[in-house]
């Protein structure tokens, strides 16, 4: 039997809109360590890895191992008829195949339930060894946003390099080519709009912008982004999620031929 | 040109 209740069910509304544009089905895990998530995207370029750890729920009760194949546009459509201040939990019985949201208002006066179908997901679980990084940039997630965005209106790819100078992130298309150069900025009211970067040697790769704009579907679930680079490994662009967790995208670079 | 590299090319199935 599993049961994960949720006071800030936001969270779990936001962390849908972050996913499912990159990945269709999943298998959601639980276990007693928490709620997660690894799956690539169709094209197996990128890896989104979610973590919600069992003591940022109000109650989590997980008896055994329980993997849940569910496609996430339909989870999405449950998730969506709760309300952004309701309650959220999510309940199964070992061996069903639907899942339950049970969606409370915050006074307590309107409860919902929604039973969905499970599936089969024949998915790949992949071994992500821990790693040293040659540049690890955070910077507000509002801002990487809007980078990744506007470049995407010049290009198709991002070439991002990381020097004692700062950040810089570049694209060329049919109409010209544009570099933004983001400094190191310690020196901010709040922590959350500081720019740091912690640099053991330059790196500079090359990422599709596509793929870096569905990241961003995360921004709402963190103020702050870290961008963790190396030449021989996939970027992670990670967010945190307060007091929970994480959600991590690993994106494969472009390489010369 | 650049080709795009594959994620399993960086890790491996457990």
């Amino acid at each position: 039997m599993l049961e994960l209740r949720l006071v800030q069910g936001s969270l779990l509304k936001k962390v849908l809109e972050a996913i499912r544009e990159l990945v269709t089905d999943a298998n959601f895990d639980c276990s007693a360590t928490g709620f997660s998530l690894q799956a690539m995207d169709s094209s197996h370029v990128a890896l989104v890895a979610l973590l919600l750890r069992s003591e940022g729920f109000e109650h989590y009760r997980c008896d055994r191992n329980l993997s849940m194949g569910m496609n996430l546009n339909n989870v999405s459509k449950m998730l969506r008829c709760a309300g952004n201040n309701d309650i959220i939990t999510v309940k199964a019985d070992d061996g069903s195949d639907t899942v339950t949201f049970m969606f409370e208002s915050p006074n307590q006066d309107k409860i919902a339930d929604f039973e969905m179908k499970l599936m089969d997901i024949d998915s790949e679980h992949l071994g992500i060894p821990d790693a040293e990084y040659q540049a690890i940039v955070r910077m507000p997630s509002s801002e990487f946003a809007r980078i990744c965005k506007d470049l995407s209106s010049i290009g198709d790819t991002v070439i991002i390099s990381v020097t004692k100078e700062g950040v810089k992130f570049s694209t060329a298309g049919d109409i010209g080519t544009a570099n933004i150069v983001c400094r190191q900025n310690k020196t901010v009211d709040k922590p959350e709009e500081a720019t740091i970067i912690e640099m053991q040697e330059p790196v500079s790769l090359t990422f599709a912008l596509r793929y870096m704009n569905s990241f961003t579907k995360a921004t709402p679930l963190s103020e702050t982004v870290t961008i963790s680079l190396s030449s021989d490994l996939p970027v992670v662009v990670e967010y945190k999620i307060a007091e929970m967790g994480y959600i991590r995208f690993y994106l494969a670079p472009k390489i010369e031929e | 040109t650049c080709i795009q590299r594959r994620i399993l090319g960086y890790f491996s199935r457990t």
